[in-house]
Formats: C-alpha cells, sequence, structure tokens
C-alpha cells in the first residue's frame, strides 16, 4: 500500500525533526 | 502532565520555526532551518508536508502541535 509506506516515511522524517529540535535546544546553554 | 510538557515543547518548537513571530509557519521558514538543523531540505519539505494536513502551505500551531504529539507520545509511551 503505497499510503501506508508513505505514512511510515512521514513518520520517520517528522522523528528525525523534532529530535534535531530537541537536541539544537538540549545542546545550546 | 504529559499533555502539558507536550504542550510545552510544540509551543517552544513552534517559535523556534516561526522565527518572525507571524502565527504561522511557511515554507520558506521550514527551509530556513537548514542553516540550524542537520537536516536536508529535501528532508525539511517532507516535514512541511507531513504536517500541512490540510495542504494549504501553512502551519498553524494546531497543525504543529498535533504532528508534534504523534512524535512525543509515541516516544514517552514504548
Amino acid at each position: 500500500d503505497p499510503n501506508m509506506k508513505a505514512g511510515a516515511t512521514s513518520e520517520g522524517v517528522l522523528a528525525n525533526f523534532f529530535n534535531s529540535l530537541l537536541s539544537k535546544k538540549t545542546g545550546s546553554p | 502532565p504529559g499533555q502539558l510538557a507536550m504542550l510545552r515543547k510544540a509551543q517552544e518548537f513552534f517559535q523556534t520555526c516561526d522565527a518572525e513571530g507571524k502565527g504561522f509557519i511557511a515554507r520558506r521558514d521550514m527551509q530556513r532551518l537548514h542553516q540550524e538543523l542537520p537536516l536536508s531540505l529535501e528532508d525539511l519539505e517532507d516535514v512541511f508536508d507531513a504536517l500541512d494536513t490540510d495542504g494549504n502551505g501553512f502551519l498553524t500551531p494546531e497543525e504543529f502541535t498535533t504532528g508534534f504529539s504523534h512524535f512525543f507520545f509515541s516516544q514517552n509511551n514504548p
């Protein structure tokens, strides 16, 4: 199912994005 | 309690993306994060499209929070 694949991909890309924001915040004083 | 922490983080991240304080995030705001985050422009486009559920080209705080809540609770509830 292409829709399911797209959903899983966007979930991964969102997790990557939010994790980057989290480490940016914790990384700066 | 988890809900409150999630909302605070969502608000904080929304402001990071909406550096001009417009009250919404445009596609170019997302692209600007390319300089700050270790993500490609293509990744940031995908993030924007994934969050922009109504596809109008703007991310509202509600859309952003909804997307973030899925991530937040999937991280905190294994």
